[in-house]
């Protein structure tokens, strides 16, 4: 009865992360494959391809001028860029919240550490979750309508060049683990629900539920990759590198705020990242 | 903890549309 129980949680994690989540790995590959019949990416590559390529972006995502602070978007190519990508992380917060709230247990939690725990826990998710959509040429943005190149992003000025190279070295290093959604969905799970985050209320009732996850992440791996040795352990490893990740990640950010003086950050994303570490 | 994070205490406590965000 008790591993019928963790194949149910299984189930039920991975019909939430297709609820809640637009563009799956499963889509996502048959993109980067060329199998995914008509639906061929724009690729941008140069200055020129992106100038074609932002009205595709902002027809994807809410643009930077529908948010209406109250000035012109700034100049620069990279900022204009900078801002769709914050569009579509503040919208893949929401996203992110609403498959918390379908975990078991996850909103009868004390409210304020399940804002710190998805305080904590989102950028993780966010990092880990670009993995699906990018190989080591590019990635897929604007869901799966655009592949930008890899040397493209390397090619923007300081610091915006160096956001995302950390995340392509990661990606294609986890993508050699091969997971699948239905893996993603119980590890995303794992990851929000750390009992470690700094500030928690009441940590018991967290790791009970992390635990109850583990056990059914560890059996849904046996079952689903029976050939892969260590497969578990070796997902489990991750966390660190993304924790890492987030820490430089928000480090930039910080540097941004500092040097790029008409810099406009996201709401949601300043109150995550407001004293993260 | 809420008052510092109002937009976020809102996701969770209801669906919040992506205009609003």
């Amino acid at each position: 009865p008790e591993a019928a129980d963790l194949r149910a949680l299984a189930r039920h994690l991975y019909e939430a992360y297709l609820k809640y989540f637009p563009l799956t790995k499963a889509k996502a590959r048959a993109i980067l494959s060329g199998k995914s019949g008509d639906n061929v990416p724009f690729v941008i590559h140069d200055i020129k391809s992106l100038m074609e390529g932002e009205q595709l972006i902002n027809n994807g995502q809410t643009s930077f001028q529908e948010h209406n602070i109250g000035s012109d978007p700034p100049d620069g190519v990279e900022l204009r860029f900078f801002y769709s990508c914050q569009s579509r992380s503040a919208e893949a917060v929401r996203e992110v919240t609403e498959f918390a709230k379908s975990i078991p247990g996850f909103v009868n939690l004390d409210l304020n550490d399940q804002v710190t725990l998805l305080k904590y826990g989102v950028i993780e998710v966010l990092i880990l979750m670009m993995s699906p959509l990018m190989n080591k040429d590019g990635t897929l943005i604007s869901y799966g309508q655009i592949f930008m190149t890899r040397e493209f992003l390397k090619s923007l000025r300081k610091p915006f060049c160096q956001m995302l190279e950390p995340k392509f070295d990661f990606s294609v290093k986890f993508n050699t683990l091969e997971l699948d959604d239905s893996d993603m969905a119980l590890f995303l799970a794992v990851i929000i629900l750390s009992g470690d985050r700094p500030g928690l209320l009441n940590v018991k009732p967290i790791e009970q539920l992390q635990e109850t996850v583990l056990h059914s992440l560890e059996l849904h791996l046996k079952i689903n990759h029976p050939d892969s040795l260590q497969l578990f352990a070796k997902v489990l490893q991750k966390m660190t590198d993304l924790r890492q990740m987030v820490t430089d990640h928000v480090q930039l950010i910080q540097l941004l705020k500092k040097t790029e003086v008409d810099m406009f950050l996201h709401p949601l994303l300043q109150e995550i990242m407001k004293d993260l570490y | 903890l809420k008052e510092k994070h109002k937009i976020l205490h809102r996701l969770l406590q209801n669906s919040t549309s992506p205009v609003e965000l």
